[in-house]
């Protein structure tokens, strides 16, 4: 699956998923990717983030949605991300999951549930500063 | 200021990262940016976990769901269990474009879609056929089933309910969806 956060000059936000969810899916299971909230949300007013993993668990908590009204209170985006992470390892320790989060002013960050064989997660971040597409990693936590 | 624009995505998905970005610095909107990335990752299958030929289902098949979402207006488009349609984020744009809906599904978003001008194509490819032949002769193993009969651990269906609800340890089923598969 993809997430995409896209945030322009002027602070307009957009975001995105494509996925084709998970191997050996029982006919007309649906993942949380198009589910606004879900797989990702976008508010020009707050941040956007975007999930990916177990869409099955993850869709229970719209982790997307949650992340950005973390951010709307002023939380840094990692530390939302965090929280979200946080708040589905509680009911379910071993989900395989990651998010990405953006505020408004262009900060950004990720988190994702630390398992056997998945302890760091990928992403790619282009902004003025990184000039490039560059790809970032974070410890999962 | 100077850490605008942005654009960020899950994984290393270096190519639709660049769509993205080259989308937004020709002067497309941040809508464009989303729609081009993902389109890319689409038509690369990003990790067999994006587009045609990936993550077949228990008949074989390849579907996809995909969703654009516009944080100025918070109007969305998306498409779900998507079939014979390769660019499923252009179809959820088209969505929000031409319908007063947020989400269709199945055969009926593939109507849409073609309506829209999508091509109609067979998403299955060597390498998802492949997938799902070793998996029919794994005895269709791992699956999503539970309290079925015949035991969905040791066979393929068709199943049937159970009266008896057996509890499952979370571990065991949560670890299916790991990093080769995944939504």
């Amino acid at each position: 699956t993809i997430g995409m956060i896209v945030i322009g000059q002027t602070g307009s936000i957009a975001a995105g998923t494509s996925t084709n969810g998970a191997n050996h899916k029982i006919q007309g299971r649906v993942g949380d990717s198009p589910i606004a909230g879900a797989g990702a949300y976008a508010d020009s007013t707050a941040g956007g983030a975007a999930a990916t993993g177990d869409g099955d668990i993850m869709m229970r908590f719209l982790p997307s949605y949650q992340a950005v009204e973390y951010m709307r209170t002023g939380m840094d985006p990692t530390v939302a991300c965090q929280k979200v992470i946080s708040r589905i390892q509680k009911y379910h320790p071993y989900f395989f999951g990651a998010v990405i989060c953006a505020n408004m002013s262009g900060s950004y960050g990720a988190a994702c549930n630390k398992l056997p064989g998945f302890t760091q997660f990928h992403f790619m971040v282009s902004n003025p500063t990184l000039r490039q597409p560059s790809e970032q990693i974070v410890d999962c936590i | 200021a100077s850490q605008l624009p942005l654009a960020i995505n899950t994984w290393a998905f270096r190519r639709a990262a660049e769509a993205a970005w080259s989308t937004l610095q020709a002067g497309g909107s941040e809508m464009d940016a989303v729609e081009k990335g993902c389109g890319q990752c689409e038509i690369d299958q990003c990790d067999g976990s994006v587009g045609y030929g990936g993550s077949p289902d228990e008949h074989g098949e390849t579907t996809l769901d995909a969703m654009i979402m516009d944080g100025n207006t918070m109007q969305v488009g998306a498409v779900a269990d998507l079939r014979r349609i390769k660019n499923a984020i252009g179809v959820a744009r088209k969505v929000i474009e031409h319908t007063r809906h947020t989400l269709l599904v199945g055969e009926s978003a593939s109507m849409f879609a073609e309506s829209m001008g999508f091509p109609c194509e067979d998403l299955t490819t060597q390498s998802s056929l492949s997938i799902y032949l070793k998996w029919l002769n794994r005895s269709c193993q791992p699956n999503f089933w539970k309290n079925v009969t015949p035991d969905a651990s040791k066979s393929c269906g068709p199943y049937k309910q159970t009266a008896k609800f057996n509890k499952e340890e979370q571990t065991v089923w949560e670890r299916r969806i790991q990093i080769s598969n995944h939504d």
